[in-house]
């Protein structure tokens, strides 16, 4: 564990603690997309199949724990909840499933490590992560009045996701023989989607002005 | 082995 990927995970950590402060506090999940927090939970159930087999630490083990009962309470607070569900764009997260999970899961099944179910799962869940955000940047792109908390939730996200390419070149540099391909790639063109609500980001917050997206 | 290695990240 190197100080990159304790940054990553902990700003991980902080963007979900953001939305649940939105989600429980304000009762709000305005400028949220469902279909982005639908895919998270898939993410986390998919990949964390070898929870109770595989045991690498308890640092990790808690983790997981701590994202799979995070996301699977957000997308119950935004269908169940009635204030929350209330303050669901809906007709705006249009987002098809299908256009993301189809085509995660035929890579998964054609560029893996080994082909067997939890490895082919793993391997879907890393692709679906890198394109998960998708639904949620379309609905950004599409709110007119993007609040504080959201704008801070997808930007810790991103920064996540920054940070951990900073671990894989430490790692790199410090691990005889650390290669890893396919998380390569997928966390490389999942920080890459960011790049755009950076730059506009870090423009708000420097003129000191809400954050708007161009559509 | 390998695959056993690849899974210590989150």
């Amino acid at each position: 564990m190197n100080v990159f990927r304790l940054a990553g995970d902990m700003t991980h950590l902080s963007s979900i603690l953001v939305l649940l402060l939105k989600i429980h506090t304000i009762k709000s999940c305005a400028g949220i997309s469902l279909k982005t927090q639908e895919l998270y939970a898939l993410v986390f159930i998919t990949r964390y199949l070898d929870i109770f087999d595989r045991f690498t630490s308890i640092y990790n083990f808690l983790m997981k724990l701590i994202f799979l009962g995070s996301s699977l309470s957000i997308v119950w607070y935004m269908r169940r909840h009635k204030a929350v569900h209330r303050s669901y764009d809906k007709d705006q997260d249009t987002f098809r499933y299908q256009f993301i999970v189809l085509p995660c899961l035929l890579l998964a099944l054609v560029i893996n490590h080994k082909l067997t179910f939890k490895e082919v799962m793993w391997t879907f869940s890393l692709y679906l992560e890198a394109v998960a955000i998708l639904p949620q940047l379309v609905l950004l792109q599409r709110t007119r009045n993007i609040d504080n908390l959201t704008g801070q939730y997808v930007f810790l996200l991103g920064a996540y996701r920054a940070l951990y390419l900073l671990n894989w070149v430490y790692r790199y540099f410090t691990e005889p023989g650390f290669v890893r391909w396919i998380t390569w790639i997928a966390g490389l063109v999942q920080t890459l989607l960011y790049a755009d609500f950076f730059y506009y980001y870090i423009l708000s917050w420097k003129n000191n002005v809400k954050l708007e997206l161009p559509a | 082995d390998r695959v056993k290695n690849k899974h210590d990240e989150l």
